[in-house]
């Protein structure tokens, strides 16, 4: 589903800019 | 269902998406969807940021929205 989809986007963000 | 392991999510693959055209998370998030890779959300979640976070690609704003993409 698409909110699936946006949850799993702000998971990899959250992570990405916790690197970054 | 569609078959798992029918998209795997390696490095080259992102590789080859981003070397492409920038993307937003979500579209590689498309590309590499759990039906196709057989991969859990988390796994993919988890395995896409420690792809990224090796590959370092370049950062891009686009329409307002974090792209990324790679120099060849």
């Amino acid at each position: 589903s698409s909110s699936e989809a946006d949850e799993m986007a702000a998971a990899l963000e959250a992570e990405l800019n916790h690197f970054m | 269902a569609a078959s798992s392991g029918e998209v795997q999510l390696t490095e080259e693959a992102v590789r080859r998406y981003l070397s492409r055209k920038p993307m937003t998370t979500k579209d590689l998030l498309k590309k590499f969807q759990t039906k196709r890779t057989g991969l859990s959300s988390d796994a993919t979640v988890n395995a896409l940021a420690q792809l990224l976070k090796r590959l370092d690609p370049e950062r891009k704003l686009i329409a307002d929205k974090m792209h990324f993409f790679l120099k060849e």
